[in-house]
């Protein structure tokens, strides 16, 4: 799964989420990234999210939805997607991480997998990481 | 507030094998991205740039590289929304398409629906004039492989801790 998450000057906010989903499903298996609130979500008022991992885990919890319902419960951005990604694996069990922007443009990246590749830009450097915690930055 | 586009390659247990090259192409994507957002002002045309790199990189499991179901068929998803008046267009079950992602885009804007899978997403692609692509081009070999270990191992889709492409997940 690959997803994008925006936030321009405005603050206006928008999420795209694309998969090939899981190896040896079903013919005709749909899993949680074509579903709102599970795959992504993004709402001006509050923020944005895309989401991957495993699929029918995800969408038993509304992961998205949740996600940005703790970042309007005062929750930040990191805060938010830390805790349902870890509320989703304690609850429902399986492995998620998603990326979140609030409407000011603060950053959440989290995952209870062993890994997941994140990247933005912020003027002429990018961040980036896969690894628990890793925030690695290069100069463009 | 500054602009920004922020991108993901996906969850699981990768191996280290594949870290350099997910790394490379989120940094990629997001690169796009931003430049894309800068240049337009436009969120969605920044965040369709940024996962069409990545559908498109081999590394990653969505368009070409996506992962295979038990027939060893692509089914493709995608989903894409907006903040500022909520609308949005998903895609499911999607085939024969380079940018899922675009197809749920234009499901958004050019259809009075909001979801649109398997056949009817396929007319609509046709219909649209999105380039008909045969579905053997998506299929990598490390698919493949993944596809047959997992038959072989009769492994649970959930299982993470398994080779290289069995514990990509969705």
């Amino acid at each position: 799964t690959v997803g994008a998450i925006a936030v321009d000057i405005s603050g206006h906010l928008a999420s795209a989420t694309s998969t090939g989903g899981i190896t040896g499903k079903m013919k005709g298996r749909i899993g949680d990234t074509p579903l709102l609130g599970c795959g992504g979500y993004a709402d001006d008022d509050i923020g944005a999210v895309s989401t991957t991992g495993h699929g029918e885990s995800i969408m038993r919890y509304n992961l998205a939805q949740r996600i940005l319902s703790a970042m309007n419960n005062g929750q930040s951005a990191q805060e938010a997607t830390k805790s349902c990604c870890e509320g989703m694996t304690a609850r429902v069990g399986n492995s998620a991480g998603a990326i979140t922007l609030s409407k000011d443009g603060s950053v959440g990246v989290f995952f209870t997998s062993k890994r997941m590749a994140w990247a933005y830009q912020l003027g002429n450097e990018i961040h980036y990481g896969i690894d628990a915690g890793q925030h690695l930055i290069m100069k463009v | 507030v500054k602009p920004l586009v922020l991108v993901h390659g996906g969850a699981g247990d990768i191996p280290e094998s594949r870290v350099q090259m997910k790394l490379d192409c989120v940094c990629k994507a997001a690169s796009e991205g931003y430049k894309v957002l800068n240049k337009t002002g436009c969120v969605l045309d920044a965040i369709v740039a940024a996962v069409e790199i990545m559908e498109d990189d081999e590394s990653m499991n969505a368009g070409k590289g996506s992962v295979l179901n038990l027939d060893g068929e692509i089914e493709m998803e995608a989903l894409i929304c907006e903040g500022r008046n909520l609308n949005a267009g998903s895609v499911t079950l999607v085939q024969n398409v380079a940018h899922p992602i675009t197809l749920a885009r234009l499901v958004m804007e050019k259809t009075p629906h909001t979801m649109l899978g398997a056949e009817g997403a396929k007319r609509f692609a046709e219909k649209m004039g999105i380039p008909y692509v045969q579905n053997d081009q998506f299929i990598i070999q490390s698919a493949k492989d993944a596809l047959k270990e997992f038959k072989e191992h009769k492994l649970d889709p959930s299982r993470t801790e398994i080779g290289e492409r069995p514990g990509e997940k969705g």
